[in-house]
């Protein structure tokens, strides 16, 4: 009996390894799951990371994406205009991605889309003095929630996480109190995760994760090891690249997808 | 990094001049970690720990006095010969050549054709990119501008979808004076049959010389379904992999070279264009085993 027990553990840490987890939280997941001496192995695992990923956080009215480049910021911005639009809310778009080609023209696109009125900083010009005239202007007074877009960024550019950092205080200094930073995160990466959230934590205090492209075979585990060190909840899920595409995430159906 | 920590492991096995069975498991115990901790895909971890486990059973590590560096150096050389040879170009047929660039979405594709185009403008040729996104917004400007700003030619045939645009554009291109010809594509998931049925439909159109799969060298284990998905289609011939200057391992770089056998070429350093390097295998493993 003991023996099919050792396997199923060892199948089991082999899925989270799979998934991205990482080994050092795959194990420690593992060992906690084994103290308990379950009888049914797979549904105490799940219970295990429905707890650790089962976190409140705050809902601010103004929402800053930010992330590594390509994760999906722009895009998920896009989608979540779509849902609070037809949830019946007001909402204004600022964009502040003035470096990357055509990154206005993009957000623009989906503002459009959505039929959301915006103010997008002109390629050139300065991000913090974006969001600064973005916040101060009239479009931006009664609305109920303000998503404000930047430039992907690497953890590893010192001046662009200071750039981040500026954009914040910007940001608490005209709305003070009404600010939330989401870290949007690809689903597909790996353990290099840890170190991003160790930067992007000390920048910008990110209250919560939007984790895109679940729509492949990537698991996202690595939001697991997230949760777990920074207590950071996981707010929506990209899972393709239409405005339908975004969920508020569920711990249980995350689980269930995980362990099939 | 994984030198001291086999050195750590190693070293304190001076005082006996050989090493035992257990002392090559926790080495290779150690090793398997690290790989992992690299984003260095599960399977691949295994095979290759038990080609080293092969390997430090001979002669050179049993009777050697530095038993904890040659480990070292065994790893060091079984990971850069499985990362391939040095300095491998893009292959060119005569006149005019054309590459696919494909791949998931966000990992860089549009920004790697233009640092694509652009090295080879320094280099005497005289390419044109062409993108063929017609889904995501802003990506056929995106590629345009991004050209522009880097004095390549981009054209923009008329159409509505990949096919048509690709249709025309090669008409287009085949008058021209250009040797090279890049096609950008868009993003799109291996598990997405119908975009992955149409990128084999643009694959027959265009008949390139080679498809580069541009991959993020942050990704995890999911590298070998992304790179098996398309090698399975004959949609991969090359690897280039980009954010490289993120502090990621890259461990995706052993993975996607193990399971399908394709060359790193290149490595994309930065955003601008001109931040696009040759792959070399050495310095990867060196990355990888940190
Ligand atoms: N399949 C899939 N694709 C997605 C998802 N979210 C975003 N994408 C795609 O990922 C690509 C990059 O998305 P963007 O929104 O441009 O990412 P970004 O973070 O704003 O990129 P930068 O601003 O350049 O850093 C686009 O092709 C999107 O359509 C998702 O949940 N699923
Ligand atoms: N730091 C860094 N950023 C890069 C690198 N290569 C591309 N990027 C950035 O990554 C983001 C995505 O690049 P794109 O060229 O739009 O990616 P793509 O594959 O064409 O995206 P889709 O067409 O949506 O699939 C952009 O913000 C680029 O500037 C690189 O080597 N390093
Ligand atoms: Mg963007
Ligand atoms: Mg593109």
């Amino acid at each position: 009996v003991f023996e099919s027990g050792a396997r199923d553990y060892e199948l089991l840490e082999e899925l989270l390894l799979l998934a991205d987890v990482g080994p050092a939280v795959a194990g420690e997941i593992i060992s906690r799951v084994k103290e308990k001496k379950p009888k049914d192995i797979i549904t105490a695992l799940k219970d295990e990371v429905v707890q650790i990923l089962s976190l409140e956080s705050a809902d601010k009215p103004v929402k800053i994406f930010v992330g590594i480049n390509g994760s999906g910021k722009t895009t998920s911005l896009g989608k979540l205009c779509h849902r609070y639009v037809s949830e019946g809310k007001a909402l204004f778009v600022i964009g502040t991605d003035t470096f990357r080609a055509a990154a206005d023209m993009q957000l623009e696109e989906w503002c459009l889309r959505t039929g959301v009125p915006y103010y997008i900083g002109k390629p050139g010009s300065d991000p913090a003095a974006a969001i600064f005239d973005g916040l101060n202007s009239t479009a931006a007074k009664n609305v109920n929630i303000i998503l404000c877009d930047t430039a992907g960024r690497l953890h590893s550019n010192k001046n662009l996480m200071e750039e981040l950092n500026k954009i914040l205080r910007v940001s608490n200094k005209v709305r003070p109190d009404q600010v939330e930073v989401l870290l949007v995160l690809d689903a597909a990466i790996g353990q290099n995760a840890m170190e991003q959230m160790d930067i992007f934590q000390q920048a910008v205090q990110p209250s919560g994760i939007i984790l895109t492209k679940l729509d492949g075979t990537a698991r996202g585990g690595v939001a697991i090891a997230l949760a777990a060190k920074y207590h950071i909840p996981i707010k929506y899920i990209g899972v393709g690249e239409g405005l339908e595409d975004l969920l508020p995430f569920s711990p249980q159906d995350y689980v269930d997808s995980l362990f099939p | 990094g994984l030198s001291q920590r086999l050195q750590g492991i190693i070293g304190k096995l001076r005082g006996r001049g050989h090493l035992s069975e257990a002392d090559i498991k926790d080495a290779l115990k150690e090793i398997k970690l690290a790989l992992l901790e690299a984003d260095v895909n599960y399977k691949v971890v295994k095979d290759f720990v038990a080609t080293l486990q092969q390997r430090c059973q001979g002669s050179e590590i049993m009777n050697s006095l530095t038993p904890g560096q040659q480990v070292i150096k065994i790893v060091r050389d079984e990971l850069t010969n499985l990362l391939g040879k040095d300095a491998d170009t893009l292959s060119f047929s005569k006149g005019q050549s054309t590459f696919m660039l494909v791949g998931l979405q966000g990992s860089g594709k549009t920004t790697t054709t233009v640092k694509l185009a652009r090295m080879l403008k320094t280099k005497g040729k005289k390419p044109l990119v062409i993108s063929l996104d017609t889904y995501r917004p802003a990506a056929i400007d995106q590629l345009a501008i991004a050209a522009e700003a880097a004095g390549i030619p981009c054209y923009r045939p008329p159409g509505t979808t990949p096919v048509e645009l690709a249709k025309k554009a090669l008409a287009w291109a085949e008058d021209s004076e250009h040797d090279i010809v890049f096609f950008d594509t868009a993003g799109r998931m291996h598990l997405d049959d119908a975009l992955m049925e149409e990128l084999q439909k643009l694959k027959e159109l265009i008949k390139p010389a080679e498809i580069i799969l541009v991959l993020d060298a942050m990704t995890g284990q999911d590298a070998v379904n992304i790179a098996e998905g398309f090698a399975d289609r004959g949609l991969v011939d090359s690897f280039i992999l980009t954010k490289l200057d993120s502090d990621t391992r890259g461990g995706a770089a052993l993975s996607v070279r193990a399971v399908t056998g394709k060359p790193i070429k290149y490595i994309g350093l930065g955003e601008k264009t001109e931040e696009l390097e040759q792959f070399h295998p050495d310095r990867m493993a060196s990355q990888i085993l940190g």
